[in-house]
C-alpha cells in the first residue's frame, strides 16, 4: 500500500458516499445518470467475485464491501424509492449502456492476462470501469446546467483514478516484475475520457461560475 | 499453493 494507492482509494470512497448523502438527505437524483450507476454495480459485482475465496487483507475486504453495498443502494434509492425515483430523468438519460456491456466483455475475452473465468471477469470489469462513466457525461451535456454535488462526484471519480496512475508508476518503480498492461492502459483511458470533464470544472471554479459544459 | 491472486487492488 502506498500514500497515493491510499489516496485513490479514500476519493474513491468519498465520490461514492457523495453520492449516496445527495440522494438520502435531498431525496433527488436530479442529474445523475441511473445508467452509469448501473454500470457501476456491475463492474463492482464482477471485480469483486472473490470478495470470499482470495482474503487478502482487512482493509481490502471491507472496502469491498463498503462499494458492492454502496453502489447497489444507489441503483436501488433511483429505482425503487418513492420519491427519490420521481426526480430520475429518464428522457435524458438515454446513452445505450448495453451497447457498453458487451464489446468489454468480448475485449475481456481476447485481452487478458489468464484465460479463467475470475480473470476474464475482473478484465472486463477494467474495461467497463473505463466507460461506466459515459452515460452521465452525456447528461451532463444535456443537461447543461449541474449542481454541486454531481459535479463534485464525477470529479472524485476522476481524480481517484488519477491517483491510481500515480500508485502504478509507484509500483512500477519500487516493485519487480510489477507489470499490468492492461490495467494501466484500462486506467489511462478512463483519466483521458474525464479529461476534458475536468478543464470545464477547473473553468468555471477558477471564473467562479456555474459550471457549462458545451453542448 | 496457489501464488497469490495479482490482484490485490480494489
Amino acid at each position: 500500500m502506498n500514500i497515493f494507492r491510499l489516496a485513490g482509494d479514500m476519493t474513491h470512497l468519498a465520490s461514492v458516499l457523495v453520492l449516496l448523502l445527495k440522494i438520502h438527505t435531498i431525496k433527488s437524483c436530479a442529474g445523475i445518470s441511473l445508467k452509469t450507476q448501473e454500470l457501476y454495480a456491475l463492474v463492482f459485482a464482477t471485480r469483486y467475485l472473490d470478495l470470499f475465496t482470495d482474503y487478502i487483507s482487512l482493509y481490502n475486504t471491507l472496502m469491498k464491501l463498503i462499494f458492492l453495498v454502496s453502489s447497489f443502494s444507489i441503483v436501488w434509492y433511483i429505482r425503487h424509492h418513492k420519491i427519490v425515483r420521481r426526480s430520475y430523468d429518464k428522457d435524458q438519460d438515454t446513452f445505450r449502456h448495453y451497447f457498453l456491456v458487451l464489446p468489454c466483455f468480448l475485449l475481456a475475452l481476447v485481452i487478458n492476462e489468464k484465460f479463467t473465468v475470475k480473470e476474464i471477469m475482473w478484465t472486463f470489469s477494467l474495461y467497463l470501469e473505463a466507460v461506466a462513466i459515459l452515460p452521465q457525461l452525456v447528461l451532463l451535456q444535456r443537461t447543461r446546467n449541474i449542481d454541486n454535488l454531481t459535479g463534485q462526484y464525477v470529479f472524485l471519480l476522476g481524480a481517484y483514478r488519477s491517483l491510481y496512475i500515480l500508485n502504478w508508476i509507484y509500483r512500477y518503480f519500487t516493485e519487480p516484475h510489477y507489470v499490468h498492461w492492461i490495467t494501466w492502459i484500462s486506467g489511462l483511458v478512463q483519466t483521458l475520457l474525464y479529461a476534458d470533464f475536468f478543464y470545464y470544472y477547473f473553468q468555471s471554479w477558477k471564473n467562479n461560475v456555474k459550471l457549462e459544459l458545451p453542448a | 499453493e496457489e501464488q497469490p491472486q495479482g490482484h490485490d487492488e480494489l
